[in-house]
């Protein structure tokens, strides 16, 4: 058996439309820690990796193991039949077919319940290594989604450079060429705010605007995004997902031909 | 001309 529940259902809306712009299909897997996503895009060119960890559930109950492989599409049509305050709950028997998402309003006068066939998805897992990255930048969600839109607007790649003073994003195309700095927040008022730069070593590394903007579909989820990089290996932008877990996106680097 | 890599090329396939 299998039954996770959360008190409101923006939390579960806000993840799916933070993963259902790269993925048609995903598996959730789950055992008694909590909920597991991991999958590539179509194109392979990036990776989501979610994680609702068991404690952040106001119930969770998962006595085996169980891998729920679901169209994210015919997910998203259900979620778009719950209210924001409903309480959301996922179902499912052992081995089951099917999960069952049941909705439940505050004054639990209206009760529904949509049930969805699960496919089994033959998916590849990665394993992604433990990595200590040149710099971690944390920066406000928004400001990180307004920079990716602004810049793609003048080249298909976005070039971030970081040092220890800041950050600068650039992109260049047949308009001409675009920058924006960001400094390091020298005193911090509101952390939400915040830049905040951990650096070991500059870098500068060119990354695919569209998938850039894809991975900001996750900005409703929280007030920071942190961006870590290192020479050649993939970008990590993750979105923390307050008291139950992250959303993680990895991308590789552009290279030379 | 940059080209873009798939993120397989990266991580080990489990």
């Amino acid at each position: 058996m299998f039954e996770a529940r959360l008190s409101s259902a923006t939390t579960l809306k806000k993840v799916l439309d933070a993963i259902k712009d790269l993925l048609n299909e995903a598996t959730f897997d789950c055992n008694d820690s909590g909920i597991q996503l991991q999958a590539m895009d179509n194109s392979h060119v990036s990776l989501v990796s979610l994680t609702l960890r068991a404690d952040g559930f106001d119930k969770y109950r998962c006595d085996r193991n169980l891998s729920m492989g679901m169209n994210l599409g015919s997910m998203a049509k259900i979620m778009k039949c719950a209210n924001n305050d409903d309480t959301v709950t996922m179902k499912a028997q052992d081995n089951a077919d099917t999960v069952v998402f049941m909705f439940e309003s505050q004054n639990q006068e209206k009760v529904s319940d949509y049930e969805m066939k699960l496919m089994n998805l033959d998916q590849e897992h990665l394993g992604i290594p433990e990595t200590d990255y040149a710099c971690i930048v944390r920066m406000p969600a928004m400001e990180f989604a307004r920079i990716c839109r602004d810049l793609s607007q003048f080249g298909e790649s976005l070039v971030i450079c970081c040092t220890k003073e800041g950050v600068k994003f650039s992109a260049s195309g047949d308009v001409g060429s675009a920058n924006i700095k960001l400094a390091q927040t020298t005193s911090v008022d509101k952390e939400e705010e915040a830049v905040i730069i951990e650096m070991q070593e500059p870098v500068t590394l060119t990354f695919a605007c569209r998938y850039l903007n894809s991975f900001t579909k996750a900005t409703p989820l929280t007030n920071q995004v942190q961006l870590s990089m290192s020479m050649d290996v993939p970008l990590v932008v993750e979105y923390r997902i307050q008291d139950i877990g992250h959303v993680r996106y990895y991308l590789a680097p552009k290279i030379e031909d | 001309r940059k080209v873009q890599p798939s993120i397989k090329n990266y991580f080990n396939i489990l």
